[in-house]
């Protein structure tokens, strides 16, 4: 198989870093807490649109570049008790 | 604002200074702190009175990296401090990263003042808020001039204690009692205390006795408590009690209990008790492995940790996992360290309660948490306990549940 890229790589770190973080503050719930692993990429792109929302950037769904310099930002340790409840508010629901 | 999961019953609170940041003068780091419970007053009735005791509702505590919780600090940058919501042990309690710069204001450093007020918000029961110019807003934003608390804070505290009227009436200061009660689902059944379950030297009553620890060792179930231990099959029969010495040929003599036990997938048996640990080969301790054991730090659990209360495989990713107050650790695909970015806190197993006396995951692969006479079903899925938990473990034996039928029965 073809080695990876520095860029592949890169980016592979970036979406485990972000999984980590999303994790550690409370926007991904459920077994990816303690495994790392996600259930889907649905729960992976409504996280990270829930941590932008929370950030006040562009809700991408994607670990861009604004997001990245989020997760770098200084903060509190404690959980984001809306991470959760703001995902349930924000999404849309079948009548 | 959002409410955290608990309050306080009364709102004249202690604090406690248990070490200060050498990056200033104690007496700035002094006036810093109280400043910040000062934001918290204005308005509201709370008070905040220093003591010089451990019982302090809130203990303020500089650390780097490890520090006794299950969430270890994690250098300069990113986590700045945390706080424990209201509740006893260390509920209430702040801790501050010691490997930031704090200062005095937010342009030479991190503004300890606003991080401290921050924290305290969250030792008083607030959780975060989504409002960036909330002081409860996760990210530090540094500021400069003069601070009064916003708005959206006050309305927050004010919500959880009232404004500061002064005739409202507060029950008084109760030593340990308070409203919180930690990873403990409502409805708990209230059961009578086990009457005596070890009569003299003689084996305890299994059906009514805590659990020290207990594991599957090939197809079956391992019970142990003080110096006895059951073998179970699957229909979960309680039989004979066997002494721990009489089968587990190694173990010290003077061992008076297993706090935590596993078996790897090599099939070896790990023993837990206090700090130190033994390694068995069936039920032989493997050769050249010394009879005193070898101390928990050989798996870099931290040097403060006395004790593992319990040790479980967990069947959603096969790795194990040990607990010990309300801190746990994964261990490596070998189960010769634990993994790096642990101790975490046991409130991400959501609903089970700390100390657990023991977990295991039984034969058809679900993980059960034991505390007292409870035990508590979890559910992997969902990262939290069954509904319908706790439940009695004499419901879980069978032969405890035919006793128990047996025994109503001749008392009807």
């Amino acid at each position: 198989a073809r080695p990876a890229s520095r860029t592949e790589r890169k980016y592979r770190k970036l979406q485990s870093d972000t999984v980590k973080y999303l994790a550690q503050f409370g926007y991904l719930s459920g077994p990816s807490q303690e495994t790392q692993n996600l259930r889907s990429k649905e729960d992976l792109v409504r996280a990270i649109k829930s941590l932008q929302r929370a950030g006040g950037l562009p809700e991408t769904g994607v670990p861009d570049s604004r997001t990245e310099a989020l997760m770098k930002k200084p903060r509190c340790g404690n959980m984001d008790d809306f991470a959760q409840t703001g995902i349930d508010h924000f999404s849309r629901k079948k009548r | 604002f959002i409410p955290g999961t608990s309050t306080w019953p009364r709102t004249n609170l202690t604090f406690r200074f248990v070490n200060y940041t050498p990056d200033m003068p104690q007496a700035q780091t002094r006036k810093l702190i109280v400043d910040a419970l000062k934001v918290w007053t204005v308005s509201t009735p709370l008070t905040f009175t220093e003591v010089t005791d451990t019982m302090a509702d809130i203990m303020i505590l500089f650390a780097k990296k490890y520090h006794s919780d299950g969430h270890p600090f994690d250098g300069t940058g990113s986590v700045l401090a945390h706080a424990f919501f209201p509740g006893p042990g260390k509920g209430g309690d702040a801790h501050f990263d010691d490997d930031e710069n704090w200062s005095t204001n937010s342009s030479g450093g991190i503004d300890l003042l606003l991080v401290a007020a921050h924290e305290f918000g969250h030792a008083l029961g607030l959780g975060h808020s989504e409002k960036p110019s909330a002081l409860m807003y996760p990210w530090y934003m540094g500021f400069e001039g003069e601070f009064e608390l916003p708005h959206d804070d006050w309305q927050g505290i004010t919500n959880l204690y009232g404004t500061g009227i002064k005739d409202r009436t507060f029950p008084e200061r109760e030593k340990g009692k308070v409203k919180y009660k930690p990873n403990v689902p409502d409805g708990k059944p209230v059961y009578p205390e086990p009457t005596s379950p070890t009569a003299g030297d003689g084996p305890p009553d299994p059906c009514n006795s805590h659990i020290d620890a207990l594991t599957v060792i090939r197809t079956e179930i391992f019970l142990f408590i003080g110096k006895w231990f059951w073998r179970l099959g699957p229909q979960k029969l309680i039989n004979k009690p066997v002494e721990i010495h009489k089968f587990w040929y190694g173990l010290p003599k003077d061992l008076e209990r297993i706090d935590a036990v596993f078996e790897r997938p090599d099939n070896k048996i790990v023993f837990f008790s206090g700090d130190r640990f033994w390694v068995f080969n069936a039920n032989h301790l493997l050769s050249r492995f010394p009879v005193e054991g070898r101390p928990i730090t050989e798996f870099n659990i931290p040097a403060d940790v006395k004790k593992i209360d319990a040790a479980f495989q967990w069947s959603y990713n096969k790795r194990t996992y040990l607990v010990s107050g309300d801190m746990y650790w994964k261990m490596d695909e070998n189960n010769s360290f634990v993994e790096y970015d642990y101790p975490r806190d046991m409130g991400t197993w959501k609903g089970v309660p700390v100390p657990v006396d023991a977990a295991f995951m039984d034969q058809s692969g679900t993980t059960i948490f034991f505390q007292g006479l409870d035990y508590w079903q979890f559910y992997d899925m969902k990262m939290r306990v069954q509904r319908g938990y706790p439940r009695r473990i004499s419901h879980y034996w069978s032969q405890c549940a035919e006793n128990l039928s047996e025994r109503e029965e001749n008392l009807a």
